[in-house]
């Protein structure tokens, strides 16, 4: 199986943060808030499952997202 | 281990649970023995009892869906979210739902233990969020172990005892 393409990288970590982490919905016209709220959201992450918080996208943190997993979000919704 | 912020804990000890409908992965007897079993874990260390019904509205309704079933949280196909489930309140709450998309298994290792996934579930059913300890079965990712020498992990009897107390019989 070939590797997630970036777009299917940023892809599947947006719909991870948003139903998990409470990243809200992406906007194209805020994209800048967007990129920032989600580095927020992955340090969130990377802080819980005990990751290196870098709040930027590496290759651990996706391993982590694309295991099975409770769909309940790790932060208070 | 962690609580949902607020009062989320049933005010008493004997709850019902009611299984609406069944997988085809299994037979009715195997997903009966999972959910008892699985709601035992938590029994075996606290003071509430659960009893099954047959009709009418449990404290915990226990489904197989798949997709977009109607709560706000859809299902994603195969693999990713395997369920969910609510903490205590009325209405909704407690009630915990199988992706049906998935395959769930009692004893093969094909697939996913319903035993563990359940067990897991119930835990928010009673109140627990999710754990940060990687050993803990309220961790969010699922990890395979055998059902017949599965023993709940102290860090979930800490979360559960905190809520409800020990179960003073054992």
């Amino acid at each position: 199986i070939p590797p997630p393409s970036d777009t299917d990288r940023e892809s599947i970590a947006e719909n991870y943060l948003t139903k998990l982490y409470g990243l809200p919905k992406h906007t194209s016209s805020d994209v800048e808030r967007s990129s920032s709220a989600m580095s927020l959201r992955l340090k969130e992450m990377q802080q819980f499952f005990g990751l290196k918080i870098t709040g930027k996208l590496d290759d651990n943190t996706l391993e982590v997202m694309q295991k099975p997993r409770c769909g309940v979000p790790d932060v208070a919704a | 281990y962690s609580t949902f912020q607020g009062d989320y804990k049933w005010k008493k000890q004997d709850l019902t649970y009611r299984i609406e409908n069944y997988t085809p992965d299994m037979s009715v007897a195997e997903v009966d023995d999972s959910i008892k079993r699985a709601l035992q874990v938590w029994a075996d260390v606290t003071p509430l009892k659960f009893t099954r019904i047959y009709s009418g509205t449990a404290d915990i309704m226990i489904s197989f869906v798949v997709g977009d079933h109607r709560d706000g949280y859809p299902f994603d196909g195969p693999n990713g979210f395997l369920a969910h489930a609510f903490p205590p309140f009325e209405g909704i709450g407690g009630d915990a739902h199988f992706d049906d998309d998935e395959r769930f298994f009692y004893r093969s290792t094909q697939g996913y233990n319903l035993f563990l996934v359940a067990a897991h579930e119930f835990g928010h059913s009673l109140g627990l969020e999710h754990s940060r300890d990687p050993g803990a079965l309220m961790y969010p990712t699922y990890v395979y172990r055998d059902m017949d020498t599965f023993v709940l992990p102290k860090d979930d009897v800490d979360g559960i005892q905190s809520l409800y107390g020990p179960n003073k019989d054992i």
